[in-house]
Parts: C-alpha cells; sequence; structure tokens
C-alpha cells in the first residue's frame, strides 16, 4: 500500500528557488535529497504495484538507483533476472542499457523471443574509485532495448556458463599509453 | 598508442595522438568535419579584492581572474571497441575523468564525466568547467534554453534592454542552461545538451563551456551564510558524474535533432528488474 504523494510533496518543497538553485544550507540541502529519497521511496511500491497489475503476476521488483556507478546487487549476484524498461515518451525509444554484472557472458531475450545483440565490458578504473567500497561488479552488461510509446518491455537476461572468446579479445584490447 | 578515433554509422570522433584530448568530429551523413578541442578547466574562486569585496560563493559566480587554467594538458587514455559500443577513457587527473562513447546507431557522442573530490588543500576555491573550443565564427553569440521551451540568444558583453559596462568578463556572461546550449555559423551547429542545470557561456568567439562543479572556501554574503563546501559521504568532497551529448549538424536540421533528443533526456525509460526468469512480455 503506497502512493505518489510523497514524492509530489517532495518535489513541491523543491521548486523552492534555494532548492533548484542551490543556495540553501547544508543541513537545508540534506532535508531535501531526504524528502525526494522518501517519496521515490513510497514510488517504488506503486510503480511495483502497476507492473503486477499490467503483467498478471506479481513479481519481487527492485530498482537499482546506483547503475551511473554501476552498482546493483539483483544484476551483480543472479544468474537470471529480467529488466524491465517503461517509455513514458509518446513514441518508440530504444535505450542503451548498462548493468553491472560478476559474469563474462550473458543471453539477452527480447520480448519477441529473438536473442539480442550484447557485450560484456569491464567495469572501468574510474567507476570502481568513485563508488570506493560500494559494489563489486567486474563487468558491465551492454545492450539496446527497444520500448514502446507509453509502455513497457522486458527483457529476460541469463548468464551463460564459459568462457567468452569475445570478452578474452576484449582485454586484450585495452592497453594504456607509455 | 592513445585513442586515435571511435566511430558509428553516423560519427566519427578523432583523438589528438599527442595529447589523447578530442580533436574532431565528423557528421559522416552530412559530410560535416569540425575541429573540436575539449578539455576540462578549473576557475580560481574569487575571495574578493580591492575593486569589489564580493567572494564567489553559492549565489555568485565570480572568479579572481578570467584566465581557466587547464586542470591537464594531455590525458592517459584507452579505448574499447564492441559491436555495440566503443568508448575512449580519458583520465585528467586523479579526481576528473571521462568517456567519451558512441553507441550503435546513435547520432550523437555521449561524454560521461567524473569530476570531484575537488582538492582545496592549496587553499584556492574551484569552480569546474569542460569547454569545447571550435573554428566556428559565431561572433560572440551563443544560445541556451529556458526550461526546455525558449531557446534564447545570448550576446557576448551585450544587453538587450541597456547599456552594459561589462566589468566581469566571465561571469557576466554565464547564463543559466537547463537542458542545451549551443553555438553555429551560417553552415554548421554544435549542441551540448546536459543532464542536469548547469551554467554555461561562450567567452570566445567558437568556444563553448558548462560548469559541471564547484567547491569554494568562502561565504557570498548573499544569505546562506556558509561556504559551498559540500563534505559529501566521506566528508572530503562531492565527486559529481554526469553526461554530455554532443550534436554536430547544419544549422537548419539541429533543432530537430536536439528537440528529441532532449525529450529522450528529460523523460528518460524508467528500469526496474525483478530476478528469476518470467516470460518476455511487451503489450501490444
Amino acid at each position: 500500500n503506497s502512493s505518489s504523494y510523497e514524492l509530489r510533496k517532495a518535489m513541491g518543497v523543491a521548486q523552492h528557488h534555494d532548492a533548484v538553485s542551490g543556495t540553501a544550507k547544508q543541513h537545508v540541502t540534506n532535508d531535501y535529497a531526504k524528502q525526494l529519497s522518501v517519496g521515490w521511496d513510497a514510488c517504488q511500491v506503486v510503480i511495483s504495484n502497476a507492473l503486477a497489475s499490467i503483467g498478471g503476476s506479481k513479481e519481487n521488483f527492485m530498482f537499482c538507483t546506483y547503475l551511473n556507478i554501476s552498482i546493483c546487487p539483483l544484476t551483480e549476484a543472479a544468474h537470471t533476472f529480467v529488466v524491465v524498461v517503461y517509455n513514458p515518451l509518446p513514441r518508440l525509444v530504444n535505450q542503451n542499457i548498462r548493468l553491472p554484472v560478476n559474469g563474462n557472458h550473458y543471453s539477452v531475450t527480447a520480448p519477441d523471443g529473438q536473442a539480442v545483440l550484447n557485450e560484456v565490458i569491464p567495469v572501468s578504473s574510474f567507476t570502481q574509485k568513485v563508488r570506493r567500497d560500494r559494489g563489486n561488479a567486474i563487468n558491465e552488461l551492454v545492450f539496446q532495448a527497444s520500448s514502446p510509446p507509453v509502455g513497457y518491455s522486458s527483457y529476460t537476461i541469463s548468464k551463460v556458463p564459459g568462457r567468452n572468446q569475445a570478452h578474452s579479445k576484449l582485454l586484450k584490447r585495452l592497453y594504456e599509453p607509455a | 598508442p592513445p585513442a586515435k578515433g571511435i566511430q558509428n554509422e553516423h560519427l566519427r570522433v578523432l583523438f589528438d595522438p599527442k595529447t589523447g584530448l578530442l580533436k574532431e568530429i565528423q557528421n559522416l551523413d552530412k559530410s560535416i568535419s569540425l575541429p573540436v578541442s575539449q578539455n576540462f578547466f578549473w576557475y580560481n574562486a574569487s575571495a574578493g579584492n580591492d575593486d569589489n569585496e564580493q567572494a564567489s560563493g553559492a549565489y555568485i559566480f565570480r572568479p579572481n581572474n578570467s584566465k581557466a587554467f587547464p586542470i591537464s594538458q594531455g590525458v592517459h587514455s584507452y579505448q574499447v571497441k564492441t559491436q555495440v559500443v566503443q568508448e575512449v577513457y580519458q583520465n585528467f587527473s586523479s579526481w576528473c575523468s571521462q568517456v567519451v562513447r558512441l553507441y550503435a546507431g546513435q547520432p550523437y557522442v555521449e561524454l560521461e564525466w567524473t569530476v570531484g573530490p575537488i582538492p582545496i588543500r592549496d587553499g584556492l576555491g574551484k569552480e569546474i568547467i569542460s569547454r569545447f573550443s571550435t573554428n566556428l565564427q559565431t561572433d560572440g553569440r551563443f544560445y541556451t534554453d529556458s526550461n526546455g521551451r525558449e531557446i534564447l540568444e545570448r550576446r557576448r558583453d551585450y544587453r538587450a534592454t541597456w547599456n552594459l559596462s561589462q566589468t566581469e568578463p566571465v561571469a557576466g556572461n554565464y547564463y543559466p542552461v537547463n537542458s542545451r546550449i549551443y553555438i553555429k555559423d551560417q553552415k554548421v551547429q554544435l549542441t551540448v545538451l546536459t543532464d542536469r542545470s548547469q551554467g554555461g557561456s561562450s567567452t570566445a568567439d567558437g568556444s563553448l563551456e558548462l560548469m559541471v562543479h564547484r567547491r569554494l572556501l568562502y561565504d557570498d554574503s548573499r544569505g546562506v551564510g556558509e561556504p559551498l563546501l559540500e563534505p559529501g559521504v566521506y566528508h572530503d568532497g562531492l565527486v559529481v558524474r554526469g553526461r554530455h551529448l554532443i550534436l554536430l549538424d547544419t544549422a537548419e536540421s539541429s533543432a530537430e535533432q536536439h528537440r528529441l533528443l532532449a525529450q529522450q533526456e528529460f523523460m528518460a525509460p524508467q528500469l526496474v528488474l525483478a530476478p528469476g526468469g518470467g516470460p518476455p512480455y511487451q503489450p501490444g
């Protein structure tokens, strides 16, 4: 049971010029962030309920808010998982997806059952430095997802056992200048 | 060897073999080639001077000099080339790095920058910018948006409704950038889309810059009562990571490109994950 009201309230507060332009004292800035976080937590339940209702099955949906620094406990650990891509725009959108993983070889299946071209590339040292002691993913899975207008599509991702020759070749291609 | 270049169906991005910095962008569809040098610089934040005691702070951007200092003259770089994505990783310093990225089929260059924690042990507040320098004849003009709605023409050292006596050559030419900034000549336009509101300017013809991060040591005495010195989780300053999307096109067709792409950035698809298999699903 949840509501989008909390996030609406936080967004209302965040319209204040201090929040927009960053001219608040630090403890006020911390409070803006806290209110938005609480609102987003509530909205995750709303989105999960909506997806379960539309899809007809109750899933244990998860949200990864640290994908920009390659942290997602689910994708790092699971052998099989589903990525739901919701597109709020009224036109088809192709989105490049990057997920932190620890395997070297994955299969990605599109909604129509077709295999999707994907690559596994190493997490950069820049990202490893930024996330410090958080997150353990050594690789990122990259593929392009397509989502219908104001709708969603789900992609099934499975870890494939065995050594990925392409990945080994890729690692060889990484080099530093003298 | 350092990275030389990356390419997809629409674009080719070349790098200077000596410095590793971005050197040129080519639009292969339109046969446009534009020399673009991109680097990160920092302005030394003013603590106030004899002319004016105004310090740079949360409300006020005021560098103590018009000159911006390069964070690095060159970068350590390496590249990754796959069928899905091609990337060049550039390391400017221990606190500034960037990935230049081209996804297959995408008509824009993605720059994902990571800046911070900004060092302040030298006692200097710093305002970090990403600057693009080109040979475009822009005649002091550049363009910024207002919340993605009206694009406004900005003219260096000029105000439309009064005679300006410019006393702050940098700060006096900075404008809010909510989603995009561009420069153009008669034929070619270079557009940069941001993923957040930033300050931006064109301090010289053919040049375009965006402020990506700042860390200051003095309060600007405008009411906040604190210097802009955010500690972050680890109490050594914030690290920020963001993206700039670069479009190179003709002046006529750029609007069609940047409006659609900015829409996609603003209302980006939302990812939700679930463990286990489950049938793939797409509503009809």
